[in-house]
Parts: structure tokens; sequence; C-alpha cells
């Protein structure tokens, strides 16, 4: 399972 | 931040900053879907409840609660203050058409499933077709005022820049989101009619109609 990335755009 | 993204936003803000001006200058909220106004504020609440749990920028922070404001003082504009002249008539796109597949597809499509992931994979479906109520709209009475246009046109941009974004970072950061690109693209896909009306006959000066 891949790494959730965090959202950093809008 | 790259430039597509940075103007990408700005392009949003912009749209955004249009339509209020246009309901709040002519006391009027004609021509607008009231109902494309609720999903943004839907789609707003639930992709930015992670304001409360991380912290990107505060450049991030500040346009997520502008967005999210924004987004209910339009709805309360149109369903309150200038309620009388809400377009009810014409507004008749069924919603729950575009909710029910939304959470449905986030249930089953998403990065991982956690209350917070699936609620923002949710939000990024129903955004790319949140617009269809107002294209609807558009499409029933046959014409668009001419603010109305300039705010389409900078609502639809603000996707298109972040196509480009996506593909900037992708090269350059190695960094990609495949459910935000395809919803992206989705969403993107939905103005191209619309833009094509625009360059050939708004920016002309001419009223955007459609053909009878």
């Amino acid at each position: 399972v891949p790494e959730v990335e965090e959202h950093d755009e809008l | 931040m790259n430039i597509f993204r940075l103007f990408g936003d700005l392009s949003h803000l912009l749209a955004i900053i249009i339509l209020l001006l246009k309901i709040w200058k002519t006391r009027s909220c004609a021509g607008i879907s009231g109902k494309s106004q609720i999903l943004f504020a839907i789609v707003y609440t639930s992709r930015y409840l992670d304001l409360m749990t991380t912290y990107i920028s505060a450049y991030n922070t500040f346009m997520k609660i502008v967005f999210v404001a924004t987004s209910y003082a339009t709805v309360f504009l149109m369903y309150m203050k200038f309620k009388a002249t809400y377009d009810r008539n014409h507004d008749t796109f069924r919603i729950e058409f575009l909710i029910v597949p939304a959470v449905i597809l986030a249930l089953v499509i998403n990065q991982e499933f956690t209350v917070l992931e699936v609620l923002w994979t949710f939000s990024i479906y129903l955004e790319s077709v949140a617009i269809l109520p107002q294209l609807f709209l558009v499409s029933k009475t046959g014409e668009a005022e001419s603010i109305t246009s300039h705010y389409l046109f900078a609502l639809g941009s603000y996707r298109a820049l972040y196509l480009l974004n996506w593909v900037y970072r992708y090269y350059a950061e190695d960094h990609y989101d495949l459910i935000a690109i395809v919803a992206g693209l989705v969403q993107t896909v939905l103005y191209c009619d619309f833009f094509y009306l625009y360059i050939t006959k708004v920016l002309k000066g001419k009223k955007l109609q459609l053909p009878a």
C-alpha cells in the first residue's frame, strides 16, 4: 500500500 | 509552488470575487445556479477539514479559509439575501445524481480508507462535476450575461492551470496524484464547449448565446 501523502494543493 | 499552480489559485480566487461582486453590485443572482454553489460549499467543507489536522503553509491555510467562507457567503446571498432574484425555475438539475455517485466512487476508489481521506476524495470527485447545474442552467435559458461568462471562464481556467501544474510537478518533483489528475481532466473537459463559445463570442464583445 503506497503511503498517503499530505494534500498540499487546494 | 510553481507558476501554474499560483495562477490556477489566483484564477479560482478571481472567479469567486467576480461572482460575489456581480451578485452584490447588481443586487441579483439571476443566471447563477444555486445548486452549483451548494455543491461548491459541500466540496470545500469536505476537502478542507484537514485545516484541523494538517498545517501546510500560511498561504494554504489562508486560501482554504477564504474558499470555505466565500462559498458559504455565496449560498447565503443566493438563498437568503437576494432570494427573490434567484432563477429557481431554471435551476432544476438534480444534485443527488452527482452527490450519490461521488460518495460511492470515493468509498471505492481512494488512497486510504480513513474518514478524512475518503472525504477529500469525495470532494475531488464532486468538484469535477459541480459546475454541471450551472452549465445546465445556461443551456436552459440559452444565454449568459457577460459577467457570468467571465466567472465561468476564470473558474474553468483554474483546473486547466492545475493540469499544467501536475505535469510540471511530475517532471520536476516526481510527484503525482492520480485521483486529482483524472478528476481534474474530467472537470476541464466539461468546460471545453463553454471555452469555445467564450473565445469565439464573449471576447469579441458578443453575448454568450446558444444556438436555438
